[in-house]
């Protein structure tokens, strides 16, 4: 089984379209290096939540192989169970031929008819997949699809478009300022070490280490509960992370120093304005790791750098975007 | 350079139901709790 609670997705705002099967059938997905599984709906959830979104139909695909394998997935308003199948998945024109995915059969709960989305597909490790599923990008690798065992992410900061996931490539015009690659810790999420937060030089959270996610299908900065206080208080916050708009001009850029690397994110890219006030980019959560608290750098910090993902090497790489 | 999907900027989930009036129910049933997608999969 899986759980993914569909709050998780609250705040994405990243999309794009695939499509499973012959013919093809379209899907609005998050692309999402947080998580491996790919899913979608079925026809066979006929719920209003449903009705909203495009469902996979088995009996509409020739190329479709079922299973007797269900899944289930808690999307905070209940669980959507469904069943796993096989299928061709068209992403950005590369057929991924006999792609494990799961079809939703059961609606996650009324909210699920509002979700902008369609379903999710997993770029993480397959050793987080739930129900043993193989990722897309891992069978895109076995298949040959892909010149290179990588992917990249630029997530443009102000435009509807111009945001995207390059499969197999490198985009030597967003890395003009060089490529700064770091080793994975764990090949689970992709998750480095992060040696500390700074900013004015002074350590303002991850003292003595943490960890710390690339994770594109979160889009804020999530950081452990117990250095969210300090944050916001060096900062000049309430503790609802609230902040008066007229002092962004006098905020400190927050430095991640990651394998001896510091990673700039200025304050206008983590002050969040919205109908006239403003809020910081963080929000709290709590997960220890073996190799210490975890933090989760999401769209915020994306947005900063083009990365790439590169699973020949197991390695993150960052180029600064300005 | 490869295939290349195009990402599109919409509205979040979370600005759909704030314009439906819907978000402070959701989130007064829902608890966000961003730590559940990580805690599910370790």
């Amino acid at each position: 089984s899986s759980a993914e609670p569909l709050q998780n997705y609250l705040n994405n705002e990243y999309f794009g379209t695939i499509s499973i099967g012959t013919p093809g059938q379209e899907f609005t997905v998050i692309f999402d290096t947080g998580s491996s599984n790919l899913w979608v709906p079925s026809v066979y959830c006929s719920s209003q939540a449903c009705s909203n979104h495009n469902r996979f139909n088995p009996s509409a695909s020739s190329t479709y192989v079922g299973t007797n394998d269900s899944v289930s997935i808690a999307y905070g308003t209940g669980s959507m169970t469904g069943v796993l199948g096989y299928d061709t998945v068209d992403v950005a024109g590369l057929d991924v031929v006999n792609q494990i995915f799961g079809l939703a059969e059961t609606e996650p709960g009324d909210f699920f008819y509002y979700s902008p989305f369609d379903g999710i597909l997993g770029l993480a490790f397959p050793s987080i997949a739930s129900s043993g599923a193989t990722p897309v990008f891992d069978n895109m690798m076995s298949e040959n699809l892909v010149a290179e065992d990588l992917f990249s992410v630029y997530l443009s900061n102000n435009d509807q478009s111009g945001s995207f996931v390059l499969f197999g490539g490198i985009d030597s015009s967003y890395t003009t300022n060089g490529i700064t690659w770091i080793p994975l810790s764990a090949e689970t999420y992709w998750q480095v070490t992060m040696d500390s937060v700074t900013a004015d030089n002074q350590a303002i959270a991850c003292a003595s280490g943490c960890q710390a996610i690339v994770d594109t299908g979160t889009s804020l900065l999530a950081v452990p509960s117990s250095a969210l206080g300090n944050i916001q208080a060096s900062l000049g916050a309430d503790s609802n992370g609230q902040i008066s708009c007229g002092a962004i001009s006098t905020l400190p850029t927050i430095y991640f120093n990651i394998n001896g690397n510091g990673f700039p994110v200025p304050p206008s890219a983590y002050v969040i304005q919205s109908n006239g006030y403003c809020s910081l980019a963080f929000e709290g959560l709590n997960i220890p790791t073996e190799s210490g608290e975890l933090w989760i750098l999401g769209d915020v910090f994306i947005r900063e750098y083009y990365v790439i993902f590169n699973r020949a090497n197991n390695m993150v790489g960052l180029s600064p975007l300005s | 350079l490869g295939p290349r999907i195009p990402l599109r900027k919409q509205k979040s989930m979370r600005r759909i139901l704030q314009e439906h009036g819907l978000l402070e129910q959701y989130l007064k049933e829902h608890p966000y709790n961003p730590a559940a997608k990580y805690l599910a999969a370790t």
